[in-house]
């Protein structure tokens, strides 16, 4: 279970990273 | 929303966005992106940062949209100019202030909120040396000048 829970947060962080590299046209 | 207490370095940036928000969209969308900069450094994995941070960035990506006709939203070259000359001129009101021997709220906040905007510098890049000499200033002289009048000395 608390391998599947930091998954699902890695996965969120991730796609944070990239909304974040999008705002900035970094991607 | 509040600032979940993992992410308190950056609750007085935050608190700089919302202030700023009508006196200078640019002022408050970079201080809430170096928010969200920082704040992913800090802790993004717990339930509450995650959602503080996934709303932080709905409301860049939405300020973005509605200031995209802004070159310093659409050009971070600009934005960065943008950014320098506003910390510059907090800094250089207090300053005045300060030597011309007026200490009142108004000023120390402007020193305090000088400082907050040289860190927010670094979202554009590496600071320059005399950025960090102005900031590491401006915050001494806003708790110095903040501690004297609490206790009713005068600044020297």
């Amino acid at each position: 279970t608390g391998t599947l829970a930091s998954s699902v947060a890695s996965t969120e962080q991730d796609e944070l990273s990239q909304r974040l590299a999008k705002l900035r046209d970094q991607i | 929303m509040a600032v979940p207490p993992q992410l308190k370095a950056i609750q007085h940036h935050y608190r700089t966005a919302l202030e700023h928000d009508k006196r200078d969209p640019v002022v408050a969308y970079y201080c809430r992106l170096y928010a969200m900069q920082t704040g992913m450094k800090l802790d993004s994995k717990t339930p509450e940062c995650r959602k503080f941070l996934v709303k932080l960035m709905d409301h860049l990506e939405k300020m973005k949209q509605e200031l995209s006709s802004n070159e310093s939203i659409s050009q971070e070259i600009v934005g960065n100019a943008h950014i320098e000359n506003y910390a510059l001129k907090m800094f250089l009101y207090a300053d005045n202030e300060d030597r011309s021997g007026l200490f009142h709220k108004n000023m120390i906040k402007s020193f305090y909120t000088a400082s907050l905007l040289f860190d927010v510098l670094s979202v554009f890049g590496e600071l320059s040396e005399e950025n960090i000499q102005q900031r590491k200033y401006a915050r001494w002289k806003a708790t110095y000048i903040h501690n004297c009048l609490k206790n009713g000395e005068t600044p020297q």
